[in-house]
């Protein structure tokens, strides 16, 4: 079953004197990285299949009942994220369910790269949330296409278009689940706005 | 005419349309207003003089105390919301920078980008950014000691021995994990950090984080390498960009400290997304 001790390995390597400091080796500083990242990716499932449990309404204490399988996305902040970039059937939902680890209730910005700016975002009483597109800038669209490859491997063609911002109000030590929709026609009173850009001389 | 204001909740930020400068920050709920200035700049690693020492991965060794300014004037590109406005600024073909300020927050986001740093002038790089505010500090900043306590620091100056500065930049470095702030008889002006880094005060009302670092030399303090990552891609390689941000905040004199204990804790703790497609009519 997935666990936490590639990550627990990991950290208490990761505390060595030259890792902390960053005066490791190259080589060394690679091995770091390498163990790090199997530790989050592991942790990743774990996270995932306990999300998967709680939000079951089926379980009933057995969590292998679920059927929603999650995914995260390590980069997002280069707006590498293919399950929010696909394309939403009609009919299906994107469902983005948000932990937040802190004690204390917080408001956060999600920020999401998608490829389509005719989506529509609710919350889990299905009362719509305010949200707003930006496009990808240029240096993002150019960091994802040398890190996604030199990361994943993958041979990314297609950078996301826009990201969409809405907030996401999450309970001390709990979760709230946003789903993003396509909608067949905007209405005029969805509440989300494409950004508009100025460029001064 | 000549400033642009972004800001879509109580905090804002005023730009030169000429320069595209950061000029003023205020806060429209608790009135307090700084002229604040921001640029990218980069230290030229020293490689050793009638000293020998070489900055490196252990040692902070500027060849002198001016960093170079990456831009004195900026491109800038502003977007406006609802929900965020951003100010998209380039200022070398290898530092860019987003500042958000968002509608629900009273501090700015300032989303940095900087690398593959050039070194085809065989010049090593120490990339730091420079926060400029009008305020008399009296040499007297203030750092978290490992993201706990914020400890005041002196500049050029220890409490425990009798310091003698050799080194006015480097001997001025503290180490961040958590952030820097400096204040005046009425304001406080605080910087968060994303991860760890450096940092100091060396000037009074100014404010410097480093930011990346390439060089081509080795300390000679045990590493044995210059600090040179590189990221390869296929034959290609080139030096690392980094990606992260600082967030900026301006509050009454005593009234920073809550936001730098709150908003440190939930920096250092995001929210957890997990993604997943499911039949609209099932959702629950």
């Amino acid at each position: 079953s997935p666990n936490t001790d590639g990550l627990g390995d990991a950290l208490g390597i990761a505390q060595h004197h030259d890792a902390v400091t960053g005066t490791a080796k190259q080589h060394t500083t690679n091995d770091y990285a390498k163990r790090l990242a199997i530790g989050a990716t592991e942790a990743e499932i774990v996270v995932d299949s306990a999300l998967s449990c709680l939000l079951s309404s089926e379980t009933n204490g057995n969590c292998t009942a679920s059927k929603s399988t999650f995914s995260q996305c390590q980069l997002l902040n280069i707006s590498f994220c293919p399950p929010t970039e696909e394309d939403i059937p009609q009919g299906k939902s994107l469902v983005v369910v948000a932990y937040n680890p802190l004690s204390w209730s917080r408001t956060d910005m999600i920020r999401i790269p998608v490829n389509n700016d005719n989506l529509v975002v609710k919350d889990s009483t299905g009362n719509v949330v305010e949200s707003q597109y930006l496009e990808v800038d240029t240096v993002t669209a150019k960091l994802r296409k040398v890190y996604v490859e030199a990361y994943t491997g993958i041979s990314d063609k297609h950078a996301a278009k826009y990201w969409l911002i809405f907030p996401a109000s999450v309970p001390p030590l709990g979760w709230n689940t946003y789903f993003i929709s396509k909608e067949a026609e905007k209405a005029g009173n969805i509440d989300s706005y494409v950004s508009a850009a100025d460029q001064p001389t | 005419e000549e400033t642009i204001e972004i800001g879509p909740g109580n905090l804002k930020l005023s730009f030169s349309s000429t320069s595209g400068q950061l000029k003023r920050m205020f806060n429209a709920k608790t009135g307090v207003d700084i002229p604040v200035q921001q640029s990218y700049l980069w230290y030229s690693s020293s490689t050793g003089d009638s000293d020998g020492q070489a900055s490196g991965a252990y040692i902070f060794r500027p060849t002198g105390s001016t960093p170079s300014v990456a831009s004195r004037s900026v491109p800038l590109k502003i977007i406006r919301g609802h929900l965020v406005d951003e100010v998209h600024q380039q200022f070398s073909p290898w530092i860019s920078q987003i500042i958000r300020v968002y509608k629900h927050q009273e501090h700015a986001e300032f989303e940095f980008t900087v690398g593959p740093i050039p070194v085809d002038d065989s010049i090593g790089k120490e990339v730091i950014t420079r926060l400029t505010a009008n305020m008399a500090t009296d040499k007297v900043f203030y750092t978290d000691s490992n993201a706990r306590d914020f400890i005041k620091r002196i500049r050029d100056y220890r409490a425990d021995w009798p310091l003698t500065v050799t080194q006015p930049v480097a001997g001025n470095y503290y180490p961040i994990n958590l952030g820097i702030y400096m204040e005046d008889r009425n304001s406080e002006f605080s910087v968060l950090v994303d991860r760890a880094t450096g940092g100091s005060s060396i000037k009074d009302g100014e404010i410097e984080l480093m930011l990346h670092r390439r060089m081509l030399n080795d300390d000679s303090r045990g590493v044995g390498e210059p600090l040179d990552e590189l990221v390869c891609l296929n034959v290609t390689c080139e030096g690392l960009t980094v990606r992260g941000n600082y967030y900026v905040s301006i509050n009454k004199r005593g009234a920073g400290a809550q936001w730098r204990r709150t908003a440190g804790q939930e920096i250092y703790s995001p929210l957890i997304l997990a993604f997943s497609h499911e039949d609209s009519e099932k959702w629950k």
